[in-house]
């Protein structure tokens, strides 16, 4: 079944659900779907744990792709890279080690109200779906709506703005279904990773102060490592540190949300490209983008499993 | 054509401001013009030195070339064509499904 769909296209909403139903009967050794939660538009908030079925509480590893509605190589990264895991199980001693120590929890698309606006209606929609009460604007941005930081640097408590964090932290129905699922699980989950385009950057805490985390020595060398082993695969060069200085500093992420509730290794990728093709990556640069990035995070698991506490 | 053809004639730009003054030329025109930013995500994370991908609509190309012409604020164009990019994103086939 993993051959019948192309994961070197852009998929609609409604294409991705279908698959994750699809997916979710075929691979039931390895696959589970299940539901956090529903958008303000009242959309099932899908999530695939993808990982060999153990009566034991397994590590895990949390993966979202779509925060922002027209970051598209995100959900075709997520979708690419459980085809992939399923797909080298039993050829991959590595992958396969992977999924029988931990489960990966992955969300294709957070933001799926404003993923499906995106596809029909506007190209460049940022944020959420959800209606200011006083305004006549929609949304929020789901990267400024976590409640670290909230309202800092760079977001906007207008309703019309591009950044704006919401009336309250949480406000954002998808935000809070990802906190109360993370929040739940998080003496599982090691680490938190988030997909975002574009600037082909490797980001860690804080995004909000300019200062070093705690665990930085494995934090950073996880990082430096996984670039590396992105960069061997087609020589795409990807910046990486802590968000405050790689970029500037911001209001609180979810990234940062993620380690400050207790997930020791939290990472926010900028996939490709650096600005020539912008949100709009050709189909064609899906799959070097994506094999590269699966890479990548194969490295940061695998680091984090074996040399970090 | 996607998304019926809205986004004909609209450009992407980068630009570099280097100074305060610049920043806040960029700010000022902000105020009166809410261009689309692709990087820095907002406005207010503009600052000196940090580049700058904006968006810019047909109707107001001209408008935005000469205020950073007459700002100092150099800038080049990213995306020339934005609809014809965003036909070129899929291949036809998937064109055709959507």
């Amino acid at each position: 079944s993993t051959h019948l769909y192309s994961y070197e296209v852009y998929h609609s909403l409604e294409e991705i659900q279908s698959w994750m139903h699809h997916m979710n009967r075929s691979h039931s050794q390895l696959l589970y779907l299940f539901s956090i939660g529903k958008s303000f538009e009242e959309r099932p908030l899908f999530v695939l744990q993808l990982g060999k079925r153990s009566k034991h509480l397994k590590k895990a590893v949390w993966i979202d792709c779509g925060i922002h509605a027209r970051e598209w190589i995100g959900p075709a990264f997520c979708q690419w890279f459980v085809k992939e895991a399923l797909q080298t199980y039993h050829s991959d001693p590595s992958m396969r080690r992977l999924l029988k120590q931990l489960y990966f929890y992955i969300m294709p698309v957070f933001n799926v109200d404003g993923y499906h606006y995106s596809w029909t209606t506007d190209r460049f929609w940022r944020k959420t779906r959800s209606n200011s009460t006083n305004f006549n604007c929609h949304g929020v941005d789901a990267n400024r709506n976590w409640k670290v930081k909230w309202s800092g640097e760079g977001a906007s408590l207008h309703p019309c703005a591009d950044t704006y964090c919401g009336p309250v932290p949480e406000s954002e129905p998808e935000v809070k279904a990802v906190a109360r699922f993370l929040h739940k699980h998080k003496k599982q989950i090691k680490a938190y990773i988030s997909f975002h385009a574009y600037s082909q950057m490797l980001l860690y805490p804080y995004s909000y102060k300019d200062a070093i985390i705690p665990n930085f020595k494995c934090v950073e060398s996880a990082a430096f490592k996984a670039v590396n082993a992105l960069y061997s695969v087609y020589g795409i060069k990807y910046k990486h540190g802590p968000a405050s200085s790689i970029l500037y500093v911001t209001s609180g992420s979810s990234m940062d949300w993620a380690y400050k509730h207790g997930i020791p290794y939290a990472f926010a990728f900028e996939l490709r490209d650096t600005g020539y093709y912008g949100f709009l990556l050709p189909e064609s640069l899906i799959k070097p983008t994506c094999t590269e990035t699966t890479l990548a995070v194969k490295n940061i698991t695998n680091h984090i499993l074996k040399k970090c506490p | 054509l996607l998304y019926n053809n809205r986004y004909d004639g609209d450009q992407v730009i980068r630009l570099l401001p280097k100074t305060e003054q610049q920043v806040d030329a960029l700010k000022s025109f902000h105020e009166l013009v809410k261009v689309d930013f692709w990087q820095p995500s907002s406005i207010l994370s503009v600052k000196p030195g940090v580049l700058v991908d904006i968006h810019v609509p047909r109707n107001w190309s001209e408008k935005i070339f000469q205020s950073l012409l007459q700002a100092g604020i150099d800038f080049k164009i990213l995306v020339p064509d934005l609809q014809g990019l965003i036909e070129m994103q899929s291949g036809s086939r998937a064109r055709i499904r959507r």
